[in-house]
């Protein structure tokens, strides 16, 4: 096996079903 | 065809310049001309070494630097690709539509599918109870150009990223999907990727075997850089990514790359020079047709099952990109720890080949909304090097590592199923498959 100089290592998970209604939150949200 | 060969041009934009009114058309052209020039010679050296489609990034040809006014003379009328239209061919029947017409001659003309993105405007009435004030709506826009130069998809970029004040939200999420004789391919744009619609639904829903990708990305450290975080994804949805980014290194903006499920067929990320460049890999056309379809996981049964680590601790917080994560150290050379945050525990067993006493190490979990430029709820759990041996620099940019690590295992009681494993090294160099696993019971592990 190597031996890895690892700067960052990570599970990056999404839980949709809980995000605000719009991900987008650009000027058509701002208002 | 059971393969082909993809490419993506990583583009080093040339940008207009930041004016406070409107240019003339023909200047707007102009300047999209320069950027054409440039990813002609793409199209051409990519054609020529029998790539059958090219992605370039998102605002390739135009750039960012626009208000809602000023991007107005760099914007066409993109038709409904119902319409059957080859621009190359019939190049006055939308109007004044120079760039499609061009890009749809350079698709003709080298025979190879084209992906790039530009801006659509329509106009609208005071019917549209939505209908801005000036009378027409503002599109980021991609467009696909098959080989024999017809405009095949059109897609409106749903998840503005925030400073995108020059564009309008389309009204509803597109979901964008053609067939070839290479496979099934969806596309969506930038910040896109980190939504579920279009980009799961486009895959889960759809069933395309590859995704078109022009992005706009400038690398934020640790956890959001593009070629550690779309290799990630194209990984954890089981697709490949062809992956275009713009080049500009003064706003960190590089990462571009060609991603198969099951390994990296190629990527590029260049802080040092200001050229574009050229990437191509061969693909398979429907992936999970392929013996090496990676098995799905189920990211949260082996942290359930392991018992948490009772060793006492010190948990300590640390900010991630404005996201509030608690942390705890590696005290030692070998370790097993547990942190927990709300509903996620995360777990890590670990063997370095020695504990430094120059740097420091910890293991980190997030649970909760994230709401800076955007709004989407997250659960992470990171192993990261501390930017310094101070415990509250964890979390901070860091660009080199020595720590070797033997041996690592990295899982969480994950609360979803899409979790986009990331593994990066030293110098931002992306962890070969070859040194890590993703295990069925959702271990990202070292590969002993």
């Amino acid at each position: 096996g190597a031996s890895l100089p690892v700067l960052v290592s990570a599970l990056y998970g999404r839980v949709f079903e809980k995000d605000p209604p719009r991900l987008g939150q650009g000027p058509g949200k701002l208002q | 065809l059971d393969t082909f060969i993809a490419a993506v041009y990583e583009h080093a934009v040339i940008l207009p310049n930041r004016t406070e009114t409107p240019v003339s058309k023909e200047d707007a052209l102009l300047l999209m001309n320069k950027n054409i020039d440039v990813l002609e010679n793409a199209v051409q050296l990519a054609a020529k070494q029998g790539a059958h489609i090219i992605v370039t990034p998102e605002d390739g040809i135009y750039g960012w630097v626009f208000t809602r006014e000023t991007i107005y003379p760099y914007l066409e009328d993109i038709p409904d690709p119902e319409v059957n239209w080859i621009p190359c061919r019939d190049p006055q029947r939308f109007g004044h539509t120079p760039v499609q017409e061009r890009l749809s001659c350079l698709a003709k003309d080298n025979s190879i599918y084209i992906v790039a993105n530009i801006g659509d405007k329509k106009p609208c009435n005071a019917h549209d109870p939505q209908c801005p004030a000036d009378g027409h709506y503002q599109h980021n826009t991609n467009v696909v150009f098959d080989s024999e130069g017809k405009l095949v998809a059109r897609y409106h970029k749903y998840n503005l990223f925030a400073p995108e004040i020059q564009f309008d939200f389309p009204k509803d999420s597109e979901l964008v999907a053609f067939e070839t004789p290479f496979g099934k391919f969806g596309l969506f744009t930038c910040f896109d990727i980190f939504s579920h619609d279009p980009a799961v639904v486009v895959v889960d829903d759809l069933g395309v075997d590859s995704v078109l990708y022009p992005a706009a990305w400038y690398n934020t450290l640790p956890l959001l850089s593009a070629v550690p975080f779309h290799s990630a994804w194209a990984r954890a949805m089981r697709v490949n990514l062809l992956a275009a980014n713009t080049h500009n290194t003064s706003m960190h903006m590089t990462g571009s790359g060609i991603y198969a499920p099951e390994a990296v067929r190629v990527f590029h990320y260049d802080m040092e020079t200001e050229s574009g460049q050229l990437l191509l890999a061969e693909l398979r056309a429907r992936p999970r047709l392929e013996p090496t379809f990676p098995a799905s996981v189920d990211w949260s049964a082996y942290a359930q099952s392991v018992k948490l680590s009772s060793c006492e601790q010190s948990n300590f917080p640390g900010m991630i990109y404005f996201d509030k994560f608690t942390f705890t150290e590696l005290k030692k050379d070998t370790g097993n720890y547990t942190v927990c945050q709300k509903d996620l525990c995360c777990h890590l067993t670990y063997r370095m080949s020695e504990k430094r006493m120059d740097e420091a190490y910890a293991l980190g979990v997030f649970d909760g909304l994230h709401t800076v430029e955007g709004q989407y709820y997250l659960q992470i759990c990171t192993l990261l090097k501390c930017q310094t041996t101070d415990l509250k620099t964890c979390g901070e940019p860091v660009g080199s590592a020595f720590t070797k690590f033997e041996e690592f295992s990295l899982s969480g009681t994950f609360g979803t199923s899409y979790v986009f494993p990331q593994m990066a090294l030293s110098g931002s160099q992306l962890a070969s498959e070859r040194h890590y696993e993703v295990s069925r019971d959702g271990r990202l592990r070292s590969r002993s």
